[in-house]
């Protein structure tokens, strides 16, 4: 059964966040108990949901660099999308260096949410674009990794590497890791180049390709709102394709 | 006068790696003489200029770890596009954890640039999407900055810390470091979203704000041929304003 799912890729603007917040709001309107984990130093999965990171007190950080101050369950807000949230601000940004000298660095993550799997069908967790010590962690925690990929030439770079990471990390830390596919994101099916990259994905990469997300410009308003796109723009095709997404994810969630 | 210029954001996919190798390929068109330094592990420009990462021998990430050993000299390569480039491939991941106990780490690339600048015009870097300790070398190095800009409200998310970032440079390592301006790429002049966050550039970041790059489906299939879109699509709109981009810079970096 799936719960913790990953969304990964170091490759920059590959909509990571976006899909991250909008799958949950959906997987939300399921009636589903969802929490987001916000694991980018930006904290724009934090943004997108409606709080600033600079206000506030504590984040992910403090659960993940201070074990015993901070519980998870103490830091999680509620959000107007009806997920909850675990958020980000730049404290993230010292953890790398922080976390070098702790053994078992790469559990400190999947240590702070078990006891939050009860509580939630669901914890998706946004990384940042980079490969280090908190998206292993985030790998480590998971049951599942969810890469989105922009269908472009140079969106290829890095998943490659991020694959042999996940390779890792089953080898080492955690067997069950599943790769649910690959999101072609971003998507215009308009232009030949797109289409292309998209055909070429299955034989690629040898794991499963998602049906797209597709280009809107709806998308870019949204998180100055607080909201994701099923409350500014619902009816829109993002909005529908975030949704078919969230129900493929509901049907391996279990039971509501 | 300029002559090492940081492309930096730590916000994904705004078009860093874009605008460096084009406007590299663009400035060596107008006669100068430029290296691209490639400081992201991911090898972007290094593959957008026509190398495959990991095929190198060596890579940026040797000059910078194992001091001595060899000069950024040997191992700048050649490209078709008329630019010399010192390549980057994974190896730069590790430079995080290897570079934290060496003193005088933020300085290893000015270091390793200082024998190269009587050889170059121009020398532009390429930095990764974080704020890690090579972003810093390349601010430390630089001589100026431009922070590219997508014009999307999760954009803004980085772009202060990115400016304290420089502030703290200018203060403690690199009191020359000038902010040329924020360059808005992936610019769609019809959606009113993003001409209403380019007319808010100036006053909100009180830098100059470049004029912006066209959005274009040319630029996507550009990289597979190992060059830029000066080559692939050279009377296309964005071919056109990075030769803009090019002119000014060019006139910055004095005599021929
Ligand atoms: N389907 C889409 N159509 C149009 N714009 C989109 C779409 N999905 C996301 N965007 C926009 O693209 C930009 C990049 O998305 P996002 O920030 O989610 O990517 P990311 O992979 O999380 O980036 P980073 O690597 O910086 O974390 C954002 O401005 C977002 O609003
Ligand atoms: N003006 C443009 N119009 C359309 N596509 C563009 C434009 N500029 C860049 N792109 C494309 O957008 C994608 C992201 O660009 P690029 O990789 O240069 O961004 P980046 O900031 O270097 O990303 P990262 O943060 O991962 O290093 C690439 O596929 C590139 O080809
Ligand atoms: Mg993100
Ligand atoms: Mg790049």
């Amino acid at each position: 059964m799936v719960q913790v799912v990953a969304f990964a890729n170091q490759k920059g603007g590959v909509a990571k966040t976006t899909s991250v917040v909008t799958v949950a709001a959906a997987l939300a309107q399921l009636g589903r108990r969802v929490l987001v984990v916000d694991l980018d130093a930006q904290g724009c999965a934090t943004f997108c949901l409606g709080l600033d990171p600079e206000d506030l007190e504590a984040s992910v950080s403090d659960v993940l660099l201070g074990p015993g101050q901070y519980a998870a369950a103490d830091l999680v807000r509620t959000t107007d999308e009806g997920v909850d949230l675990l958020p980000a601000c730049l404290d993230l940004a010292r953890a790398d260096q922080a976390l070098a000298s702790t053994p078992g660095r790469e559990y400190v993550l999947r240590e702070a949410l078990s006891a939050l799997r009860n509580r939630y069908d669901a914890i998706l967790l946004d990384c940042s674009p980079s490969l280090g010590i908190i998206t292993v962690n985030a790998l480590v925690a998971a049951d599942a990794v969810i890469i989105p990929l922009q269908c472009e030439t140079l969106s290829h770079r890095g998943v490659g590497q991020l694959m042999e990471t996940i390779a890792d990390v089953r080898r080492f830390a955690n067997p069950g890791l599943a790769v649910l596919g690959i999101l072609p994101t971003l998507f215009d099916g308009r232009t030949v180049h797109a289409q292309a990259i998209l055909a070429d994905l299955p034989e690629r990469y040898q794991v499963p390709v998602l049906p797209p997300i597709h280009r809107s410009i709806r998308f870019a308003e949204a998180p100055a709102t607080g909201r994701t796109i099923l409350a500014t723009a619902g009816q829109s095709r993002g909005a529908r394709d975030y949704r078919d997404l969230a129900a493929r994810l509901d049907a391996l969630i279990g039971p509501l």
